[in-house]
């Protein structure tokens, strides 16, 4: 038996937004640790691993580990249906065939639930190693989004490079060139304002746009994102998810022509 | 994508 109750059911409904342009289906795994994906986007070019601690629910069950496979589109579709300020509860079955979304408005006048069929998903289930990155980035999760889609309307790549006093995201393109430089900065009053670099070694990688704005979709998560690099390595653009867990993102660099 | 490496050569099996 699998039960897990989110006060803040419109967290999920946030994750599945996050995701489900990049991977159609995929296997949400649920052990005692919590509820969990990893998935690579269809042409395997990045990939999403998600965590949710299982003391970040109200209500946490899980007798024996389950992959639930489900089609991420199928399933947003559902959570599309709870509104802004239910509380959530999954269900399922160790044998079953299916996961049950139950929706509770805050005043209790109205309970709903949704059950979704699950499918079977062959899914490759990679290592993903500790790494001591050259330089992490932390800035705010908008502007972060706003950069990527202003670069976007230039280029399709973008040169993302760290020194110790900023952050400098270019673009070229047909029509023109494109630079924008975030510095570091601290703000004591609002903390989600603030840009915080953490460099071991100057880097600058270049990355696909498309990927970095599809990455994005997660901005509704969590005020600030941290981008982490090293040479030759794929970038994580991670946005933690408060008291629960986090989302994280990896895409190679991408290699000069 | 010319230039992208695919993100499977990066991290191993489980």
């Amino acid at each position: 038996m699998f039960e897990a109750r989110l006060t803040q059911g419109v967290l999920l409904r946030k994750l599945l937004d996050s995701m489900k342009d990049l991977v159609q289906d995929a296997n949400f795994d649920c052990s005692s640790t919590g509820f969990a994906l990893q998935a690579m986007d269809s042409s395997h070019v990045s990939l999403i691993h998600m965590q949710l601690r299982s003391d970040g629910f109200d209500h946490f069950r899980c007798d024996r580990n389950l992959s639930m496979g489900v089609s991420l589109n199928n399933m947003a579709k559902i959570l599309k249906c709870m509104g802004n300020d239910d509380v959530l509860t999954m269900k399922a079955e160790d044998q079953g065939d299916s996961v049950t979304f139950m929706f509770e408005s805050a005043n209790q006048e109205r309970i709903s639930d949704f059950e979704l069929k699950l499918m079977d998903i062959d899914s490759e289930q990679l290592g993903i190693p500790d790494t001591d990155y050259s330089a992490t980035v932390k800035m705010p999760s908008a502007e972060f989004a706003r950069i990527c889609k202003d670069l976007s309307t230039i280029g399709d790549t973008v040169l993302i490079a760290v020194t110790k006093d900023g952050v400098r995201f270019s673009t070229t393109g047909d029509i023109g060139s494109a630079n924008v430089t975030v510095r570091s900065h601290s703000n004591v009053d609002k903390p989600e304002e603030q840009v915080v670099i953490d460099m071991q070694e100057p880097v600058a990688l270049t990355f696909a746009l498309r990927y970095l704005n599809s990455f994005a979709k997660a901005t509704p998560l969590s005020n600030q994102v941290m981008i982490s690099m090293s040479k030759e390595l794929p970038v994580v653009v991670q946005y933690r998810i408060e008291d629960m867990g986090h989302i994280s993102y990896y895409l190679a660099p991408k290699i000069e022509d | 994508l010319p230039g992208q490496r695919g993100i499977k050569s990066f991290f191993a099996k489980k």
